[in-house]
């Protein structure tokens, strides 16, 4: 995946 | 009603330099604990979290937990009028549709107010997991900056690789390599200049150099930077705020298709 896709998966949306 | 008193107003001039040009935007949250702003950049690659803890402020009141939205580029026009010397104040009511600045010269012969207008900003709020990093380095930050940018110039990313001797800094392009080592300091007088590295194990990542320009803005704030990196996590970039507070900044590694 992209640098974005793993930012996303690693922070959780609160 | 908000209120928060910072002596050094400087401080506040180099949190707005570390972010503006990441951020058109941002919420800056205000509890009784504090200020703290979270916030992914305007390219949604790289996160960037806030914390000025209400102890490192003169004054500090916060009645009610408050949200404001602040366009950076207003914000910075503000904060220019202030000079490096001066003690700034913001304050707002509960509800705020606008801040107030206060900027006081240190005999107090100059006080100079400007408002400036709030935006609704629908910023979703992430939760940073607790982790355990493989590698921890610390090193002078404008070390960490002039490397950015000596490499930068010859690719686009930069291989952070690190292990208990020392961190090292790589990069590849058109015209050839480079290649930066920093070994872990033995004995240092600055604590300010020393090099050290805490490994749990080796690890060797890639990184995008756009991105870590962009981190260095935060260099005037901290002599001190703090690099945290694991395996297929984000790397976490860390400048204290003076002894209350720190920006961080987090970005995911490349990974070779």
């Amino acid at each position: 995946g992209s640098v974005q896709q793993r930012m996303d998966s690693f922070f959780t949306v609160v | 009603m908000f209120e928060a008193r910072l002596t050094q107003g400087s401080l506040l001039k180099k949190v707005m330099e570390a972010i503006r040009e990441l951020l058109n935007e941002a919420s800056f949250d205000c509890s009784e604990n504090g200020i703290q702003l979270q916030a992914m950049d305007n390219s949604h690659v790289s996160l960037v979290s806030l914390n000025m803890g209400s102890e490192g402020f003169d004054k500090f009141r916060c009645d009610r937990n408050l949200t404001m939205g602040m366009n950076l580029a207003s914000l910075s026009k503000i904060l220019k009028c202030a000079s490096n010397s001066d003690a700034i104040t913001l304050k707002a009511q509960d509800d705020p549709d606008t801040v107030t600045f206060t900027f006081e010269s240190e005999n107090n012969e100059r006080v100079s107010d400007y408002s400036m207008k709030l935006i609704n900003l629908d910023q979703e709020h992430l939760g940073i997991p607790d982790t355990e990093y493989s590698c921890v380095v610390k090193m002078p930050s404008a070390d960490f900056a002039r490397i950015c940018k000596d490499l930068s110039q010859f690719g686009d990313c930069i291989t952070i690789s690190c292990t208990k001797e020392g961190i090292k800094f790589s990069v590849a392009g058109d015209i050839g390599t480079g290649n930066v080592k920093l070994a872990q300091t033995a004995n240092v007088d600055k604590e300010s200049e020393a090099v050290t590295v805490e490994m749990q194990e080796p690890v060797s990542l890639t990184f995008a150099c756009r991105y870590l320009n962009h981190f260095t803005k935060a260099t005037p704030l901290s002599e001190q930077v703090q690099l945290s990196l694991s395996a297929d996590v984000p790397l976490v970039v860390e400048y204290k705020i003076g002894e209350f507070g720190h920006i961080r900044y987090y970005l995911a590694p490349k990974i070779d298709e």
